[in-house]
């Protein structure tokens, strides 16, 4: 939980399907 | 077959189709730079780049099938050194320049204005004249990266459960595959197994010297955002902490 909660964005857009590039 | 299950040379062009799009600054450059705005520029590159970074590490072949916590330590580890890879790869053909973006290039003198940046341009203008030296090709370029992102971690933990012990053992197989692919890519350039060999050793020892500018440059960067040179925010600010 400590390094999810340390690594919050890391951790959402490795979890995110929707790739940035498309995001973006 | 290793963990990719995959030929060298499939392999090769899943992580050449992984590559991240050209990325540009898209501000109205102000110059001559002060620190401050030099600094900006930097890092809102780099802030973009990181995001790119991570959907780039998912299409490496294997990684998404590692632990979460596996890929949260890689990149944690590498991110400065993958940026810093790619810098040197866009301005292998540019003697004396940093090619940040294509947007976004700097000659060596115009670091003069941010305190203890030339050393670290000077490395990197070191390293990429090497690999200009080298006629690095861009397999052998994906290779690398992919070995960099794989390779960070996997000396610093060791793992205590039964899932973390599969997941190094998922990575070091992975590994493997990419140093198959870039021993592939090598053999395609016509030269003798000594030779081929030789070149395997230039183009790993190499990575020694990312490492060293990559750690340059956290030092750096932290020193720029403690005296306040410079906001440090979202992805950028996750990552720099967790390496500093």
């Amino acid at each position: 939980t400590s390094l999810k909660e340390k690594h919050k964005i890391l951790h959402q857009l490795l979890q995110n399907s929707t790739s940035p590039v498309d995001l973006a | 077959a290793h963990q990719s299950g995959m030929s060298p040379e499939e392999f090769i062009s899943r992580i050449i189709e992984a590559e991240p799009p050209d990325i540009y600054l898209m501000e109205d450059l102000k110059k001559p730079f002060t620190e401050a705005s030099m600094m900006m520029s930097l890092t809102n590159l780099a802030d973009k780049e990181l995001v790119l970074m991570i959907s780039w590490a998912k299409k490496i072949p294997g990684f998404v099938e590692l632990s979460l916590v596996d890929q949260i330590h890689l990149l944690k580890c590498c991110w400065l050194e993958i940026l810093m890879l790619g810098l040197m790869w866009r301005s292998v053909d540019h003697p004396g320049k940093l090619i940040f973006s294509p947007d976004f290039k700097l000659n060596r003198e115009e670091g003069v204005c941010v305190e203890g940046i030339m050393d670290i341009f000077d490395m990197l203008l070191a390293a990429t004249s090497r690999f200009r030296e080298l006629k690095l090709q861009r397999e052998e370029y994906v290779c690398l990266k992919a070995m960099i992102l794989l390779n960070s971690n996997v000396v610093t933990s060791s793992p205590q459960t039964a899932e973390e012990l599969e997941s190094r053992n998922k990575l070091l197989r992975l590994l493997d595959s990419v140093i198959d692919a870039l021993v592939w890519a090598i053999s395609k350039l016509g030269l003798s197994t000594q030779e081929q060999t030789l070149r395997l050793g230039h183009l790993t020892m190499l990575l020694s010297h990312i490492r060293h500018v990559s750690n340059k440059g956290m030092d750096h960067l932290s020193t720029m955002k403690r005296k306040n040179v410079v906001l440090v925010y979202d992805l950028l600010l996750e990552m720099l902490d967790a390496s500093t």
